[in-house]
């Protein structure tokens, strides 16, 4: 599978509707300090499945724009992915806050939590795996681990 | 559910050694990762430990920053061999590392780009000028901060 | 003993608010120290909040990499102006910073250079071009690492 | 007072003697990773007073050269700091590894380590204040610390 977009709905700094995409095999993400690059990975880890405490907030409705100076435009935020499959089929996988919970569609269709991470996990994508995304500052951490962390790493991904 | 363990294990331990070697363009690095129970390594921990180019065996606690970034980067790329998910993304994870390291780390992710797609958020010109395109942000002025989005192909254009 | 710590509290809190201001090189960035205790300072905490430039009041959680650092930097030249070490040793401060924070932080080391010095270790040239001597560190083959080092005046060049 | 040189004796990566200096107002240290920009950090937080643990030893013998592959050169390391003050004379402060102990010189004469930080004191220089060394990788916690933390360093200082 081969990200191709991501779309982002009110979601931290992104403001009403943005287009991430067409993605590359290798995407260089820059721009000055404080525009919005880390934001655009909490978007990616987001619909990811990841939780919130590792998103840099507290509650799901602080990811929705303007939260962070208490005037969210919106009750709503989502992130959408755009994955092309070997058979050059697109799926679609989204994840959205209403209010304080999160719901997740797959091509559209309403989906439980469980569905949408197993089909993600059918992909590759793990999040608990932590074994794709590499969080601002932390990548020497990946190296330091005690003997005991890294079985449970390993635990994880078999 | 032992024998996956010992199954995934064994298959990172066998790859760690190469990927750093490609990684530090350096026969002379070494990287291994060692059961501190061999016979049941699920019970206790795993050791990593790296030898950097032209150094000796020594604690991974010894390491320079720059140093720990690229034994982390063979870690997660041998991993990866084993449980390969779609896309790595990647944030400012060149911040320790030297030009020539960048340089070394840039190329590696260039010659994996058949199997394995890659985004990386990067203040450096010598790591962001190596990818196939850039996605450009910036700051409109407004009460909160408002990002704004430019992709650009860099394929068009020679080096 | 509380009139020293009163006293010394309130030095750094007139002065870091200006002092950020100068780094940012922007009379919007704000930063204040603020007691929970106001009657007792040294009671209770003492909170510290930035408003980077161009955005509104929000939690220091929320700032991006590079903005902590600049705040971090901030409170770090304002303690200083209260109590004086002679000199500031700072290994790779610039390694979150773009090229515009960097040039930023930069003039500010060079601005004070009467009444302060400054050592940095850093890998970025738009860092270090701006001092005035360089001290190149090199590595020679050996058992273990052994360290050379070489001193370069850079006053005798033109930018 | 201003800090003029620093020479280092068998500490860590630097074999033999090294001087470093003449220091300038805005000195900066280059080099490629791994080549020793951290360990001559290491040597002037040594000399200032800075305990082990924060030197990324264990122990203090681990700081002579050679140590890191068991073997090493000597059974001492020492490290210089010359200031000029501002009647243009030159104090020096030495602190060396003997052993397991270390030991402190004041222009050349032994003196007890309560002496030592009190005289490095009267310039300022108090490595508990943690106001003046910035190690790697620790530039952005010193603006996170919590309200507690900071409490305790402003008592510190003043
Ligand atoms: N819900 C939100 N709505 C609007 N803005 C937000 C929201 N949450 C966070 N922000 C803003 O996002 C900014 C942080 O952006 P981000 O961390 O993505 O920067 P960055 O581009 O990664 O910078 P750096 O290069 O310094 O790491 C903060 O200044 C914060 O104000
Ligand atoms: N006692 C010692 N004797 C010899 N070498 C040592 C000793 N202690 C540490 N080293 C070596 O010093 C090296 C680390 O150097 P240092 O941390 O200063 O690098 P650096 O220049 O700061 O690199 P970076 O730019 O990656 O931060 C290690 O590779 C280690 O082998
Ligand atoms: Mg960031
Ligand atoms: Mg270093």
């Amino acid at each position: 599978a081969f990200l191709k977009y991501i779309d982002m709905e009110n979601f931290k700094s992104y403001r009403g509707h943005h287009r991430i995409g067409p993605l590359k095999s290798f995407t260089a993400v820059v721009g000055p300090n404080g525009s919005g690059k880390s934001n655009f990975m909490d978007a990616v880890s987001f619909v990811m499945g990841e939780k919130t405490s590792l998103l840099r907030v507290k509650r799901l409705s602080d990811l929705i724009h303007g939260a962070s100076i208490n005037k969210p435009v919106s009750r709503n935020a989502s992130v959408t992915a755009t994955f092309i499959l070997e058979d050059m089929t697109e799926k679609q996988f989204q994840r959205s806050v209403v209010g304080q919970s999160s719901e997740h569609r797959i091509d559209g269709q309403s989906v439980s939590i469980s569905n949408y991470l197993a089909e993600l996990e059918k992909l590759g994508i793990n999040v608990k795996a932590k074994n794709f995304l590499v969080f601002q500052g932390a990548v020497e951490s990946i190296a330091m681990k005690n003997p005991k962390e890294r079985t449970a790493l390993f635990e994880e991904i078999s | 559910r032992h024998d996956k363990f010992i199954d995934c294990f064994e298959h990172v331990a066998n790859e760690i050694d190469a990927i750093y070697k490609a990684l530090a363009m350096n026969q002379s690095a070494q990287a291994f990762l060692g059961p501190e129970n061999p016979e049941e390594p699920y019970l206790d921990g795993i050791n990593y430990n790296c030898v950097a180019p032209g150094k000796r065996f020594q604690p991974m606690s010894n390491l320079s920053g720059g140093e720990k970034t690229v034994a982390a980067l063979a870690l997660l790329f041998a991993i990866h061999s084993y449980q390969p998910a779609p896309f790595f993304l990647l944030d400012e994870i060149d911040a320790a590392l030297d030009n020539t390291n960048i340089g070394k780390v840039a190329s590696y992710i260039r010659s994996k780009r058949g199997s394995l797609q890659t985004i990386v958020i990067s203040l450096k010109e010598e790591f962001y000028g190596c990818s196939d395109a850039l996605v450009g942000i910036c700051s409109e002025p407004a009460d909160c901060l408002v990002s704004d989005v430019i992709t650009l192909s860099l394929e068009d254009y020679d080096d």
